[in-house]
């Protein structure tokens, strides 16, 4: 990822899977 | 008593998560985008992907091991969201930001349409 502008986000990426449905 | 955090074991598990895919080992799912396959496995779009949560809890649908995706679907779009389910690492091209985003929101990953929606105000002249 050499010479790509990268922003680095810090918050949540993905869904959270519940413990149980 | 102690307790060691291996700080970079979450990105050290992915690679090697990605590792897997790449040699097809245990890979236990193929996603039809138009005419490209791509070979995945179901926890990790599971992980990632609302879309694919939904389809794999599924009693009926978890069993299956090909996924059609809607026609609409940009397979560009849909391999750099696979690619950033597997590394972090979000490739956005401005020519594919609008197909990046629209797969993320049929995919149902919401934190990155909000991300794809705030770099594209950002970058708003």
């Amino acid at each position: 990822y050499e010479g790509v502008n990268t922003i680095k986000e810090m918050g949540r990426s993905i869904h959270e899977i519940p413990r149980q449905e | 008593d102690s307790c060691i955090q291996f700080t970079r074991h979450a990105s050290d598990v992915l690679l090697n998560l990605n590792r897997l895919r790449s040699r097809d080992i245990l890979t236990d799912v193929t996603i039809l985008v138009s005419r490209q396959q791509f070979r995945a496995h179901k926890t990790v779009l599971m992980a990632c992907s609302g879309l694919f949560y939904t389809i794999f809890t599924d009693s009926l649908k978890c069993s299956l091991n090909a996924i059609s995706l809607d026609p609409k679907v940009d397979p560009e779009g849909f391999a750099i969201l696979l690619e950033f389910m597997y590394t972090s690492r979000l490739t956005l091209k401005e020519s594919l930001i609008m197909a990046i985003m629209n797969t993320a929101i049929y995919l149902q990953m919401d934190h990155v349409v909000d991300t794809c929606h705030r770099f594209i105000k950002s970058s708003d002249p």
